[in-house]
């Protein structure tokens, strides 16, 4: 169709993957649940946190766009870390960890392992 | 989301999604693409969970992200979640939690604690489907032997329905987007038709990881929110996830 939806005929032969839809692979990593909750993502973290401060930053960027006061980032801030302790164990305490190693606040970090949740309406 | 499970002639599960995030999250003019979707690209990875230096699951993830969305525990059961749009939605769930009453699971620490937890395939659909929750959701089950694949769909209190595999009534496989099976999709949002569209003309005999990529590259299956893509076989015990891009012309959702 050249008109939303823009239905295609059922592709063939695209795999393996090559070509205009394949953006690349995706790398693999190991998380040792032996390590304490803390210590589990550092390595992983510690490689991708450019990629996650970057990404945290534009959904508080589109925060500000629609509540331009900045309250809604002080909220999530200061009031969201209080809950951290009411997480089932041990996301509270792995989220944490993630918070520490990509040197991001801590209820920035809650916000995106919680993001699900706030966006199912 | 498009997630399905499904079994080859020999009684092989296949079970595939692509995974779709960030509806009206900025629109990203110079890339023509949402923004939170381009984002969250570099972040995709795929993760082996070890414990005593033996894999207990595996999964596609994003860095950062602790719960799971979709994974596969090696030889018993593969799992994905699909989102549930509903007004009694997560946020009430999440107001609830701040309030005190804390009863509910948090919908991807479920999962991410089934795939770490649960031994079969049936303890895994007993959890996903008794367990009270924060968020609607669809969970996507597949197992290691014939007919063990369903989707369940999830009120934030209770199981709403289990659609199974039923190879007798000719249902070898089950697919879902982000609609009850049993109500029509919106309109404006099919991508359910052309998916089973496509399942239904590659046939039972041909299903594989092949075919199936071939029906998530299928626009408007594709689409502008599919971040990745994931091929899972259980008995395989073969994870394989891709990076997808959906070129214009291409629908946003």
């Amino acid at each position: 169709q050249d008109v939303p939806p823009y239905t295609e005929d059922c592709r063939s032969g695209t795999y393996p993957p090559s070509g205009p839809t394949f953006k690349g692979n995706v790398s693999w990593y190991t998380v040792n649940l032996d390590q304490a909750p803390q210590e589990r993502w550092q390595k992983l973290i510690s490689e991708k946190k450019t990629a996650l401060s970057i990404l945290i930053q534009a959904i508080k960027d589109l925060a500000t766009s629609f509540f331009p006061s900045e309250k809604i980032i002080k909220l999530v801030d200061t009031k969201l870390p209080l809950l951290i302790g009411t997480l089932p164990c041990p996301f509270g305490e792995e989220i944490k960890g993630i918070a520490d190693a990509s040197g991001l606040p801590l209820g920035e970090v809650m916000l995106f392992n919680i993001f699900y949740e706030v966006f199912t309406v | 989301c498009t997630s399905v499970v499904a079994e080859d002639k020999s009684g092989k599960l296949y079970h595939a999604r692509n995974l779709d995030f960030g509806l009206f999250l900025g629109w990203d003019v110079k890339n023509n693409s949402w923004m939170v979707t381009q984002l969250l690209r570099p972040l995709v990875v795929n993760v082996d969970f070890q414990r005593n230096g033996k894999t207990v699951f595996v999964s596609t993830s994003f860095a950062g992200y602790v719960g799971m969305l979709t994974g596969m525990k090696p030889g018993i059961f593969s799992l994905t979640m699909n989102e549930r749009f509903s007004i009694d939605g997560g946020y009430i769930g999440v107001l609830e939690w701040i309030l005190g009453k804390r009863d509910g699971m948090w919908m991807s620490f479920l999962t991410r604690s089934v795939l770490e937890n649960a031994t079969s395939y049936e303890e895994a659909k007993t959890l996903l489907s008794k367990t009270k929750l924060l968020a609607p959701a669809y969970f996507i089950l597949g197992g290691n032997k014939s007919e063990e694949g369903c989707v369940i769909t999830r009120s934030r209190a209770a199981c709403l329905d289990i659609w199974e595999l039923d190879l007798k009534n000719g249902t070898w496989y089950v697919l879902e987007t982000n609609y009850d099976h049993w109500k029509a999709p919106l309109p404006i949002d099919n991508r359910r038709d052309p998916a089973m569209k496509c399942m239904r003309r590659t046939s039972q005999q041909n299903i594989s990881f092949g075919t199936i990529y071939d029906m998530l590259s299928t626009k408007p299956v594709l689409n502008k929110l599919t971040t990745y893509t994931t091929l899972m076989s259980v008995s395989d015990n073969k994870l394989e996830a891709y990076l997808r891009i959906c070129p214009d012309p291409c629908m946003p959702w």
